[in-house]
């Protein structure tokens, strides 16, 4: 099979130092009836004249400064080819799985099934459930593939390895020291 | 004399005055929260009757898109509210909660299905979220980055913090240190907001780098036309530079301009709590006054800003002079290591990876971006 995100680090919740707040800790496989939701992102076109558009309404010595695309211009610039439908689609209904749905742009196909399911669909893939607090995450720590068929027609499946997100630009109160010194 | 950053001081700090407030009915900005991060109105209408009675403000959130929990307030999604609708004030402001509906759910990439679902939006996204970009794969924030095109190509003006840990460290193989870029804060189609602190924390005063705030270089996305003058210069001219093993200088470089974000008040579960810091501060303080400056736009008749760096790059380096206040001195946190000894890079004239452009001085900032 191909594998979209060979690159993509899983990072298994490590033990938290002391003094900080708990991270991620694994609970176990999950049940195979468990209920996932997998996000399938189709590979779009018009990548690079979106580029151009991008670069023409927002530069002001452009003449097109300013004049944005709605919505649904923007779908037909970059819905995926009907192919790419066709294909994805008839792939997940060959595993079953009929519980999708799509944004506006089509660019995206996001849809339930049981563990399993999705385990046979994305060879490799393996769901265990981490907890932190009282919040609860299913995800992978085995890299997934898809049949080679589908390498031109998904750039990845998200829901499998990323958690969810810290919060990068921090806010939280500076210590003591930080204050004094300041 | 002041004790803390508050809608007050950053008003005077960057030259709003009571009449620079929203007064269009088709204007709004946003801010998105992900994890388990809830705002609570009765924390803003408190923060503006502690801090808000110098200008005309919203005391309320008008839309929560997705789910607002009932638990207790978030530190951090309490400053974002409050501080969007301090500088974009009298905005119609919306919330994006993205606490991950289902327990598979990429929260990040549910707010970018937000984005491509829903036809009308506010014009102006704030974002506090990043991570290493050395931890996600290429697929991943190629497709990224293609959602802040598609966001763009519509008119949306989308800001990221830029990080709290300066340059960022990452030890390669082989036991060499490299500084570490963040994402989506690297991404070419996003505005990065950087931080600086007071030169004399109980004065409104000059600013300096705050040595927290992050940039650098991306690893993964070239340097766009927009910047590459700017950055070019920073490179030739910069007095000293980290060695070029620690950075790639063909890459994105970030942010592309600041605001304070040291020692903030921020009111959370009914309490005032000082000294709140980071880029998650400066951010929604910059993505106010873009908004505003959409106000006054929309009210001309003209379009909103859209993605902002080809014009900011633009009036600061064309010499719009007054519209930025260029930060110069002090440099941020990098590796702890014998090469650079926790040093990154150095704010100078002009553009720099610490705090980009600098700070906005909104008066001059408006007028130039009025012109386009």
């Amino acid at each position: 099979g191909h594998a979209p995100e060979p690159d993509q680090l899983f990072r298994p919740p490590s033990p938290p130092p002391p003094q900080r707040a708990p991270g991620w800790t694994h609970s176990g496989r999950v049940d195979p009836r468990h209920g996932v939701q997998l996000t399938f992102a189709l590979r779009q076109r018009g990548a690079q004249r979106l580029a151009q558009i991008v670069d023409a309404v927002s530069d002001p010595r452009s003449p097109r400064y300013g004049q944005y695309l709605s919505l649904e211009q923007v779908r037909d610039l970059v819905q995926p080819s009907p192919t790419t439908l066709l294909t994805v689609l008839k792939w997940l209904q060959g595993h079953g799985v009929e519980n999708c749905q799509s944004v506006t742009t089509r660019d995206f196909v996001e849809c339930h099934m049981p563990a399993s399911t999705a385990e046979r669909l994305l060879p490799g893939a393996e769901f265990h459930r981490f907890v932190k607090g009282q919040q609860s995450t299913v995800r992978s720590p085995r890299p997934y593939t898809v049949p080679d068929e589908l390498a031109q027609h998904l750039d990845f499946v998200s829901g499998l390895h990323r958690f969810p997100p810290e919060r990068r630009g921090s806010s939280s109160t500076r210590d003591t020291k930080d204050v004094g010194s300041g | 004399f002041h004790l803390g950053v508050t809608p007050s001081i950053l008003r005077k700090r960057y030259n709003m005055t009571a009449g620079d407030v929203g007064v269009v009915a088709n204007n709004s900005q946003a801010c998105a929260q992900f994890l388990e991060q809830y705002f609570h109105q009765a924390d803003l209408a408190e923060f503006m009757q502690l801090f808000g009675s110098s200008f005309a403000h919203r005391s309320q959130v008008d839309r929560v898109v997705g789910h607002q929990g009932r638990g207790k307030a978030g530190l951090e999604a309490s400053l974002d509210v409050e501080y969007i609708m301090s500088t974009g004030a009298n905005i119609s402001t919306w919330v994006f909660s993205n606490s991950g509906r289902h327990e598979s759910q990429e929260p990040f990439l549910a707010w970018l299905l937000l984005l491509s679902n829903m036809s009308s939006l506010p014009w102006v996204h704030t974002v506090s979220y990043g991570d290493d970009e050395d931890s996600l794969s290429l697929a991943y924030m190629e497709r990224v980055n293609l959602e802040f095109m598609k966001a763009a190509a519509r008119g949306l003006t989308i800001l990221f913090a830029s990080g709290d840990d300066g340059a960022g460290c990452r030890r390669v193989p082989g036991g060499n240190h490299t500084f570490r870029p963040s994402f989506p804060a690297s991404s070419p189609y996003v505005t990065t907001v950087g931080g600086t602190s007071f030169k004399n924390p109980f004065l409104v005063t000059a600013e300096v780098t705050d040595y927290i705030s992050g940039g650098g270089f991306s690893n993964v996305f070239p340097m766009p036309q927009y910047q590459a003058a700017a950055v070019g210069r920073f490179l030739r001219s910069a007095p000293k530079l980290p060695p070029g093993s620690y950075f790639n200088r063909s890459g994105r470089a970030y942010p592309d301009v600041a605001a304070l974000s040291d020692n903030y008040w921020v009111v959370t579960n009914r309490v005032p709590l000082p000294w709140v810091s980071g880029t998650s501060a400066s951010t929604p303080v910059v993505g106010g006054m873009v908004a505003l400056i959409n106000d006054r736009r929309l009210g001309r008749g003209l379009p909103p800003l859209g993605f902002l760096n080809p014009a900011l790059y633009r009036l600061a380096g064309g010499g719009h002079s007054d519209a930025i206040y260029d930060v110069t001195h002090g440099c941020h946190l990098s590796c702890l290591d014998g090469t650079v000894q926790g040093q990154g890079f150095c704010a100078g004239p002009a553009w720099d990876p610490v705090t980009g452009w600098g700070t906005p001085n909104f008066p001059g900032l408006l007028r130039a971006l009025l012109a386009p």
